[in-house]
């Protein structure tokens, strides 16, 4: 199993690698991997070193096949079925952003508890009720739920979403959850990316 | 000038550490807040010592205390101002979310290119229409523009924001940007935060 820290560079390799495709370019070195993504050109080696990638490339490392790499190492073969819990702002940005990116990521099901979104579609995936979470969850073999509800329904959809059998659970609201062992938890806050933009234009104003 | 992988710790910790204070949690143990961030209690106490926290506290480290050193540590002693281009989905989840979060960090100008968005108020701040950018910019002196327009307009909202003298920009748009050395450019994409969720629930299955 890799460290978390090492998929997430994966994760933004690929990211980047995919709109160089966008771009037609077919190479890249290591050192304009890292410059994109503030990090080191040794720790973009060592990573694609992990990945198979060991010899020196005189024309750069071949972009169509470092993501076919990547995909190899972090995706599931047969892919994962994700459900958002709560179409407010931010679970609706996220509906229409995740829906078809990754082939091997579904968006399959939406969720909330106000009665006039049910029947709702985004991207094409349908608005449930969140009373129906448990049936929907087991029915469309749902492992991964992303949590965009209020602070006050958090801990209530969470443990909703362990009772149905779900395996992940990305927490956008900023309280803090509890998850059985078997279940991974990862949060994520935007205050943390705007507080390093901050951080460094302050230290640039020097 | 601490590295940025740095910079992203302090700020979990802060985040957690305020948590704490609202459940009325005086000290807590490095091993604890390392479980939080799925880190090790060695990364969280080499951190701690960098902020001056040396000695081993019985009792565990002081929050109020840590919060205080960390805020000294990350912040800009007179704030910074901070500006949203994009009042669409995510642009009004983060400004109703960022608004008041921080007190050094002010979100004071909202910006979009859709007339009838033109003073509309979210948290109390106001929305401007984006021809009003380089004007409102350098009247409250914002420092840090956050991008969340459609990927369509992402190169020109930038280049109007650097041309304003803008110093730094959280970009959730995902294509890439130009910007020169002196404006500090991050990015974040919601999709690293799923991939490693992903990973690790299909890590747990074997
Ligand atoms: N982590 C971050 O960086 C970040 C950024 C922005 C917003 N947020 C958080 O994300 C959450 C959503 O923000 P928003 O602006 O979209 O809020 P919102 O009020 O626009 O949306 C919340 C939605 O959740 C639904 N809901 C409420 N209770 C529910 C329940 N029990 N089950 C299912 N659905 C339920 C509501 O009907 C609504 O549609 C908030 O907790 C906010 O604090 C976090
Ligand atoms: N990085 C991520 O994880 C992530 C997640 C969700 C969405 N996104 C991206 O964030 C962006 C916003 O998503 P959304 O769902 O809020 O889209 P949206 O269409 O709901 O909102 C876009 C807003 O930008 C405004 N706008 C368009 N052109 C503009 C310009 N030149 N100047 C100022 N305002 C302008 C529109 O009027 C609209 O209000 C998109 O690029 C999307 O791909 C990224």
């Amino acid at each position: 199993t890799l460290p978390g820290k090492t998929v997430e560079r994966l994760s933004q390799y690929r990211r980047r690698l995919l709109n160089l495709v966008e771009e037609n370019v077919e190479y890249i070195f290591s050192h304009e991997l890292a410059a994109i993504l503030h990090i080191t050109a040794v720790q973009v080696r060592r990573d694609l070193m992990l990945l198979g990638f060991s010899s020196v490339y005189r024309k750069g490392y071949p972009v169509k096949k470092l993501i076919e790499v990547i995909g190899q190492r972090l995706d599931s073969e047969s892919g994962q079925n994700v459900a958002i819990i709560g179409m407010g702002n931010l679970g609706t940005a996220l509906a229409s952003y995740l829906t078809g990116l990754r082939p091997k990521l579904r968006i399959v099901a939406l969720f909330d508890i106000d009665e006039n979104k049910k029947g709702l579609k985004i991207g094409g995936v349908k608005c449930y009720h969140v009373s129906e979470m448990g049936k929907v969850i087991k029915s469309k073999k749902i492992s991964i739920g992303v949590v965009t509800v209020p602070q006050t329904s958090a801990k209530k959809v969470a443990s909703q979403l362990i009772k149905s059998g779900i395996k992940g659970i990305l927490n956008f609201t900023h309280i803090p959850l509890e998850v059985p062992s078997d279940v991974y938890l990862e949060e994520y806050d935007m205050i943390t990316s705007l507080e390093k933009v901050a951080y460094f234009v302050k230290k640039k104003k020097k």
